[in-house]
């Protein structure tokens, strides 16, 4: 039998200016989740636990795009969502426009262990967290004033413009930025922002 | 956006992601994460989570498209997601973290960096953001 591996992400498309600081910031994060899942797969714990263990982690803490320190949307509230899925029979589970649950990698696997259905949204799916008791919270303990200040900046911009890491200076600088002739879903490419 | 791929000593795959999506998103707009097929994918042979700009991974499905190439084309794990990154996102920019059954790890990205990191029961172990 082969060997265990893991790998995790915290989101593509960086600032090339990232200050250095948040990129050790960044790696630390990144190499603690590593740690929590080789320490569970030594424990032979199983894959579909390690990576919801792994990723409620990501999400708890308020450095990367997801749970807590994710992207506002238009009005300035977060609406998250999730998937799961196990290779072994290949079942699944996902949720969309989350706007209360703690952690929404959980929900996901809930529905996929406790529901008759692969996807549940919005109402249903906050619905359903509360008859499976999962931890909820107000909308604003997801809410960072990093993302509150990127979120002004894009206002500004009027667009969905650039991942959200980008400081302003260079932002104004993309201000003028000349339409880009690349095209995706009959939109110019550049509204469209690494999440 | 944030994930997370394992294949356990059993052999078995699993993936996971989770997002808060866009930067000033329209109220209701479903990205690739919660989309089974293009933001996560695991089945026997592999487990895949993508980021990036979601209308581009959703269009190319790219999770299930690592685990159709190696079943169908038989290329291997990191040959599978070279080719998936280069011939289905137009001109989308994206990342993905895979692992396969035999206890390989992969990723790869068209976009300025991805923050990801990656270790192998055999002592591997890596964390970066740039190329």
């Amino acid at each position: 039998m082969a060997g265990w591996a893991i790998a995790v992400h915290g989101g593509a498309g960086v600032d090339p200016n990232l200050p250095t600081e948040r990129q050790e910031q960044a790696k630390q994060l990144l190499t603690r989740c590593l740690n929590l899942g080789i320490e569970a797969l030594r424990s032979s714990v199983s894959a579909i636990d390690v990576v919801e263990l792994v990723v409620r982690e990501l999400e708890s803490d308020p450095l990367f795009n997801s749970g807590r320190g994710s992207a506002l949307n238009e009005n300035g509230t977060v609406e998250m969502e999730a998937s799961i899925m196990d290779g072994s029979g290949r079942r699944c589970g996902a949720v969309s426009g989350l706007t209360t649950v703690k952690n929404p990698i959980s929900l996901a696997r809930l529905v996929m262990d406790k529901s008759p259905h692969s996807y549940l949204a919005f109402s249903g799916a906050e619905k359903f967290a509360r008859q499976m008791g999962v931890e909820t919270v107000e909308n604003d303990y997801f809410i960072t004033q990093d993302n509150v200040e990127m979120l002004k900046l894009a206002k500004e911009a009027d667009s969905i413009v650039f991942d959200y890491r980008i400081p302003k200076a260079s932002y104004e600088s993309c201000g003028t930025q000349v339409e880009s002739p690349i095209k995706m879903n009959g939109l110019p490419i550049n509204i469209y922002a690494p999440e | 956006t944030v994930g997370c791929v394992v294949v356990d000593s059993q052999g078995h795959c699993a993936a996971a992601t989770s997002t808060g999506g866009l930067l000033n998103k329209r109220t209701g707009r479903i990205g690739d994460s919660p989309l089974i097929g293009a933001g996560t994918y695991a089945c026997d042979l592999c487990g895949v989570s993508c980021t990036g700009e979601g209308e581009a991974i959703i269009r190319g499905t790219l999770a299930r498209e690592v685990g159709a190439v190696m079943e169908y084309k038989g290329l291997g794990l990191q040959e599978a997601v070279d080719f998936v990154i280069k011939e289905r996102l137009d001109e989308g920019k994206a990342g993905l973290i895979a692992v396969s059954k035999t206890g390989e790890v992969a990723y790869g990205f068209n976009s300025v960096g991805m923050f990801r990191g990656c270790a192998t029961e055999n002592g591997f172990m890596e964390v970066g953001i740039w190329d």
